[in-house]
């Protein structure tokens, strides 16, 4: 199975257009293999992506580099599908 | 497994198979109501399902809802699985679904992309297309909801085998949509065309892949913002409503353009519930309340196709 150790989503905030402009350019960056949850689309609506571990930091240089804001939403994705799967089975037996 | 669908636990997610024997208990429970039908296997051989909800009649106008077009969205799947429960729960009991079923049939494909939803169970719980090969040796599956014939490869979809959003060779390519395509198109008397995903709270009318707006935009505009009242009045869940391009972003090839296109001028798209942490890992305790809500839009609409019927 896919393993998401380490994995994040962030919640990012472009506040204006050429900050939506620069996540776009993120999303192009294929090599990172950057999933986005909510892409970007207009100031102030909020842009989710799921990040691969290996491209986190590299990920928020970019943000932090170009001013924009972001929250962590989720911190480690396996750990929430690893509960997920807990309960799943707890319902089987 | 549970022994009936009484017992059956709504309230958390499950496989394909145990929804597929969920739906089999539904219909040998309510074989005047419910029955199932097969439109379609999909690109690995699995079967595609949908419950029929009817009271008699023949070729009666219908509505068509469907469920888990992207694969990871698994709230739409466990909300479907609600649905079916509670149309059999509320039929002679509720005013509204009583005088809906005695007019209209309900379609229901609760899983609409079987073989990801499988794959998300045993391989990939992100994954979100469909299976199928494609001209790229790396890279599997498409876009089920950039495959329809409604502005087929515009700009909104993406032409890279690899991207999650690949509209696919050409529309219809999938089996899965062309299931649906051959089904609603024979059937000739679809008057609503649901289909639900997740997340981020929204009801949308066509169109997506165009700014141009449709014919019917001041009526689905007004239907939308009924079904979204309705929606909140339960746990206050806020939504916003519109067009899929003035609300969110150009989407070309999607279910409910191709669907409009084709006459059915009730044609929506729901998002579900999410509260801003989880995405598409919304917690299972979730399941119920957002079934719960979506229902209350869902009627909305459903009773609107009643009392409009064009």
């Amino acid at each position: 199975s896919e393993n998401f150790v380490g994995h994040q989503v962030l919640r990012i905030t472009a506040a204006d257009a050429a900050q939506v402009q620069k996540v776009a350019e993120l999303q192009d960056l294929e090599h990172l293999k950057l999933d986005f949850w909510r892409g970007p689309t207009q100031p102030g609506s909020p842009i989710d992506v799921r990040v691969p571990f290996a491209s986190v930091q590299a990920v928020k240089i970019f943000l932090e580099a170009h001013g924009l804001s972001y929250e962590v939403m989720i911190k480690d994705v396996q750990e929430l599908l690893d509960e997920e799967q807990e309960q799943m089975l707890a319902f089987r037996s | 497994r549970a022994s009936s669908t009484d017992t059956f636990n709504y309230a958390t997610y499950h496989t394909l198979e145990e929804i597929y024997d969920f739906m089999d208990k539904l219909v040998a429970e309510h074989p005047q109501l419910v029955s199932k039908l097969q439109i379609g296997s999909t690109y690995e051989g699995l079967p595609i399902h949908v419950l029929k909800f009817s009271t008699g009649g023949s070729q009666r106008p219908a509505i068509w809802i469907d469920t888990g077009i992207h694969s990871r969205e698994w709230i739409t799947q466990a909300s479907g699985v609600w649905f079916a429960k509670k149309i059999t729960e509320d039929y002679g009991q509720d005013p509204t679904v009583t005088s809906i079923l005695d007019n209209l049939d309900i379609f229901l494909e609760i899983v609409t992309n079987p073989d990801g939803f499988a794959f998300t169970h045993s391989q990939n719980r992100l994954w979100r297309k469909t299976r199928s090969a494609t001209s790229s040796p790396l890279c599997v599956g498409v876009d089920a909801n950039r495959n329809w014939d409604a502005g087929f490869g515009k700009a909104g979809a993406s032409s890279s085998p690899c991207s999650d959003t690949y509209h696919g060779k050409s529309a219809n390519s999938e089996v899965e949509v062309q299931a649906i395509v051959n089904f609603v198109k024979n059937h000739g008397n679809i008057k609503a065309f649901i289909s639900i995903h997740s997340y981020s709270q929204l009801l949308l009318y066509p169109y997506g892949y165009t700014s141009q707006p449709a014919p019917d935009q001041t009526e689905l505009h007004q239907v939308a913002k009924s079904a979204v009242t309705a929606l909140a009045s339960l746990y206050g869940t806020e939504y916003q409503y519109g067009s899929i391009i003035d609300t969110i972003y150009q989407a070309s090839g999607s279910s409910i353009d191709w669907a409009y296109n084709q006459g059915i001028k009730y044609a929506f798209t729901f998002e579900l519930r999410d509260t801003g942490r989880y995405g598409f890992l919304l917690p299972a305790s979730q399941i119920i309340p957002t079934a719960q809500e979506t229902w209350l839009g869902l009627l909305t609409i459903m009773e609107h196709t009643q009392t409009h019927p064009y």
